[in-house]
């Protein structure tokens, strides 16, 4: 079909886009992306996100959106938005949210080409990808119909976890696309009762995920920041109310 | 090309044939693979493991035969083995250990495919197979290659997670698989230093995954098993040595 038109790979564009990537799911990846965005908006930036995690599609739940739906006008549609963020999500397009989304390679494309094409964004600073975990299809989509783009990858602390984290840094390499950087997520947890700190992911993941992804690129990934586990901020997701919404320590970190 | 002689899909195969599916990365399927693997062989079954996970593929690492290949033998190839459990990963085909594995759909059915039937497993009771998250490409695939394989759905203990973790359910019930059960895994930690139970990733996941499940089968999906959150079995995992080698109470939870 002909070529979709899509602002943000206009070389005019003024909007940064960032694809949020990890080597690994559930390492926190759409947590980072959601409170990535809430922070900005509370910084005055007109921010979206994309949930592109056909797989996991956790966004709607951690923006407070569950059961909205974009609303369509004619061939575009409006996204939905909490914190003044906007969001648009794979999960939106399902007839039926506990549908399991078995879509298969070149359909993948297809429908990333029309959420950033067809969504009505309107002018944003910051667009969030929250893409899914691993190296497969939706982040070489991305490479291609936006170039621009840059990576972010979220990872754990541990050292094993580097390997995986990698890699997904490798494919963004692969296709020029920049990587920003690397955040290490789930640092130390105190002991609610003894404050007593617990490394429950062990350590210095994050260090060794930018250290390597330094030495593939010749120029410096940095760590970018360390997020620490925080019950809170779990809860916060689970809730649809991101914690930096209340926690001025954890904003912070996310600035 | 010709269809390949998968053993496994026979009417006469004695091997039992699971695949353990979540439906988000970084709940524990690998850990809990590996573990069940090893707890299995350690009761005297003859196991295989094949590591179906094209982007996290873990298993090797796990299982301590981190740079160990195949041996290839005319067409077939011999699963390396340790702790008593062959293991097979696509990870062993790629050409370097860091390149990421950028398959696309068709090609990820064709590769399972070439692994159930062109490695020498020998006479199997048990072999487990670790999907990759999520509902895609390889959860179809393996209904298709061996109808009578059956789906173990792990998950973590908040009710969040239930969602997405049933939905992997919902895939295998839409392709008549058989699902085995929930296991919920990293459920309370106690303190290091004080004993403190502390509940990092909330309760009754495992529950409502399984409550959730048999509702849609119309049958009893049982929570098999609850592990806790032990350090331990990360540590292990990142040194490639199982902890039910070690923790014979962490083996009765496997058994
Ligand atoms: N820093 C953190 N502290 C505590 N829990 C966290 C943290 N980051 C993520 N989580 C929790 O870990 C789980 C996985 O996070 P999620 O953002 O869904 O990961 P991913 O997108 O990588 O799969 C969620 O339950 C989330 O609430
Ligand atoms: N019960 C547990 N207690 C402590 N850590 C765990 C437990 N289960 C898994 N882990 C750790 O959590 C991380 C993710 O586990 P993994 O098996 O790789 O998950 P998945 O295969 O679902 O992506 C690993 O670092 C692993 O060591
Ligand atoms: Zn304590």
């Amino acid at each position: 079909g002909r070529e979709k038109f899509i602002p943000f790979a206009q070389p005019d564009s003024l909007t940064r886009v960032i694809g949020i990537a990890s080597g690994k799911g559930g390492v926190g990846k759409s947590s980072i992306t959601v409170n990535l965005a809430v922070s900005a908006a509370k910084a005055g930036f007109k921010v979206g996100i994309l949930d592109a995690d056909v797989y996991g599609h956790s966004i709607p739940r951690l923006m407070g959106v569950l059961d909205q739906r974009p609303t369509a006008i004619d061939q575009t549609f409006i996204p939905v938005e909490n914190f003044g963020v906007k969001v648009v999500s794979m999960e939106m397009f399902k007839p039926e949210r506990s549908d399991p989304v078995a879509y298969r390679g070149p359909l993948l494309h297809r429908v990333l080409e029309q959420l950033l094409s067809d969504a009505y964004w309107g002018d944003l600073d910051l667009l969030l990808i929250d893409l899914p975990p691993g190296t497969g299809d939706i982040a070489i989509s991305l490479g291609q119909l936006i170039p621009a783009s840059e990576i972010l990858v979220v990872t754990t602390p541990q050292i094993a976890a580097a390997e995986v984290a990698e890699r997904a840094g490798r494919v963004a390499h692969q296709i020029k696309q920049h990587i920003l950087g690397v955040v290490e997520n789930m640092s130390d947890a105190p002991c609610p009762k003894c404050g007593e700190t617990i490394n429950l992911f062990g350590s210095g993941g994050g260090a060794e995920t930018a250290k390597r992804l330094s030495d593939l690129v010749g120029a410096n990934v940095p760590l970018i920041a360390k997020v620490p586990f925080t019950v809170a901020l779990r809860t916060g997701g689970d809730n649809g109310e991101p914690i930096v919404l209340v926690d001025e320590k954890i904003n912070q970190i996310f600035k």
